[in-house]
Parts: structure tokens; C-alpha cells; sequence
């Protein structure tokens, strides 16, 4: 473990509690991509399969735990509990193009034609373009409430610092691993121009404005 | 070796 890793862990925590939260003390998922929720929520359950497999450490065993739940928490917030507020005009990005091109890409390039590794992959790659929709979603409304741009910035940090975890460990233990570091990148590359935006406006205290 | 890292990442 290092400090890399570790701040991006807890960054990804605080993304989906910060959404989790906005969306129960709103008591609205306006604004908010169900369909990113839904991506995310199985990226997290066919990621952590090995959960009864493998037991590699107590703070691995219990953050995917809290990931799982809390992405399925989520989900069941948008589409069940408060779905009349659910802004179905909005979240329209088509995310059969995210999982065919996953699922076909995790059976051709993989460490190992396995169950578990190959959805891994599949997670891998799917997780590197989950926050399309949601990105979608705020380029065609427009704009984001902050709290959803913090979110946005939350989420998109961590995998910026596993990219640098990835260094570390390359440099440090000599081992990496180049399906999660070239998903990483493209991942990471998707917030890019949210991040200029993020910091350009909203730390300056104005509205995220995407130009339409 | 390469895919020993994500066995015990995130």
C-alpha cells in the first residue's frame, strides 16, 4: 500500500458518499446519470467476486464491500425510491456501446481466459467509460450543481492517483499491470476537460456551465 | 511479472 493509493481510495469513497448523500437529503436524483450508476454498480460487482475467493486484507475486504453496497444503495435510490425524479430526458446515452465493446475486449485481450479474470477485464474496461453518461448528462443540461461537479472531481481524482500508484509500484516493487494502467489512463483522460472546468469554475465559486 | 498487481488493488 502506498499514499497514492491510499488518498485515491479514499477519494473514490468520498465520491459515491457524497452522491449517495446528495441524492437522500435532496430526496432527488435530479441531474444525477442513472445509467453511470448502474455501469458503476456492475463494474464493482464483477470486480469484487474474489471477495469470497481471496482474502488479501481487512481494508480490502471491507471497501469493497462498502463499494458494492453502496453502489446498489444508489441505484435503488434513482430507480426505486425517488424515480419520479429520475430526469429520463436527459440520461439518454446508449450504454449497450459501452458494454459490447467491454465485454468483446475483455475476451480478446486479457492476463488470463479465466471466469474471474475475464470479469475482472470486463470491469476494468468498463469502469474506464462508466462516467459517460453522467458526462453526457451535464453537457446536455448544460450544467451541474456543484455538489455533482464535486462528486465528478472525487471520482475522477482517484484514478489519477492510481496512475500514480502504478508508478510507484512499477518503480518500487517492479510489478505492473498494463490492462488496468491503459483503462486507468483512458479514464482518467475522459475528466480532463471536466477537471479544467472544475477548477477554472466552480472552485471559483461560480456554476459548472458546460458550453451547449 | 505483470497481473500479480490487481489482486490486491481496488
Amino acid at each position: 500500500m502506498n499514499i497514492f493509493r491510499i488518498i485515491g481510495d479514499l477519494s473514490h469513497l468520498l465520491a459515491i458518499i457524497i452522491l449517495l448523500r446528495k441524492i437522500w437529503k435532496t430526496r432527488s436524483c435530479a441531474g444525477i446519470s442513472g445509467k453511470s450508476q448502474i455501469l458503476f454498480a456492475l463494474v464493482y460487482t464483477t470486480r469484487y467476486l474474489d471477495l469470497v475467493t481471496t482474502y488479501v486484507s481487512l481494508y480490502n475486504t471491507v471497501m469493497k464491500i462498502i463499494f458494492i453496497a453502496v453502489s446498489i444503495a444508489t441505484c435503488y435510490l434513482i430507480y426505486m425510491k425517488f424515480k419520479a425524479t429520475y430526469d429520463h430526458n436527459h440520461d439518454t446515452f446508449r450504454i449497450e456501446f459501452l458494454l459490447a465493446p467491454a465485454v468483446i475486449l475483455a475476451l480478446l485481450i486479457n492476463h488470463d481466459f479465466t471466469f474471474l479474470e475475464i470479469l475482472w477485464t470486463f470491469s476494468i474496461y468498463l469502469e474506464s467509460v462508466a462516467i459517460l453518461p453522467q458526462l453526457f448528462m451535464v453537457s446536455k443540461t448544460g450544467e451541474a450543481e456543484s455538489i455533482t461537479s464535486h462528486y465528478l472531481f472525487a471520482l475522477g481524482s482517484y484514478r489519477a492517483l492510481y496512475i500514480l500508484n502504478w508508478i510507484y509500484r512499477y518503480h518500487n516493487e517492479e510489478i505492473y499491470d498494463l490492462i488496468a494502467i491503459v483503462a486507468g489512463i483512458v479514464q482518467t483522460a475522459l475528466y480532463c476537460d471536466f477537471f479544467y472546468l472544475y477548477i477554472t469554475k466552480v472552485l471559483r465559486g461560480k456554476k459548472l456551465q458546460l458550453p451547449a | 511479472g505483470t497481473n500479480t498487481l490487481h489482486k490486491d488493488e481496488l
